[in-house]
């Protein structure tokens, strides 16, 4: 989607990996992980107040979308299981 | 772990984090 | 994308919880997280023999796409620092 090497400087990449990491931390207690979400955020050194959403949390229901929307891609479709829906969505 | 957790067992004894995308991707042996 | 409800039943579902276990045991590693990357494996009952693709990840790589998309969308780039690529993709 860059040019080689222009995706380190893009301007949103900071915001985005602090969201990346309040997501993972989010997915690791709703998968029942405690022991790895505390670690993190110490490992991290994670100092910010944390406010979770609804089980499964955002980056768990965005990336089953976006696995099914990569199954049904018209290349794969064969071999990968996917939602009807995805297949409409492709095709349209 | 949740309703949600990753199955215990995967599809393979051997994981591995390639990209999808990456053109060799299918035929990465498990 | 799917009817209320049919996000459960959708037969990638299964193989899209594995891959982002998989990846997101990945990002953990090479954030430099290795006591939650261990101990995520043991608490999600995982003992794999997992090898790891180039840092950062392919779960890093695909949010920051991902999230810079977000930021552009017409409705978010007023507020939203976004690349100029994402943009265009969604004038697109």
């Amino acid at each position: 989607m860059y040019p080689k090497g222009k995706a380190a400087g893009v301007p949103s990449d900071g915001q985005a990996r602090e969201k990346l990491a309040l997501y993972v931390y989010e997915y690791l207690l709703h998968m029942g992980a405690q022991k790895s979400a505390q670690s993190f955020l110490s490992e991290i050194h994670w100092e910010k107040n944390i406010t979770l959403g609804e089980p499964p949390g955002f980056l768990h229901s965005w990336w089953c979308v976006f696995w099914d929307l990569y199954c049904a891609a018209p290349d794969r479709r064969e071999t990968c299981e996917h939602s009807s829906e995805t297949k409409v969505f492709h095709d349209y | 772990p949740s309703e949600y957790a990753p199955p215990p067992n995967p599809s393979a004894d051997h994981l591995i984090a390639a990209n999808p995308f990456d053109d060799n991707y299918n035929s990465i042996s498990y």
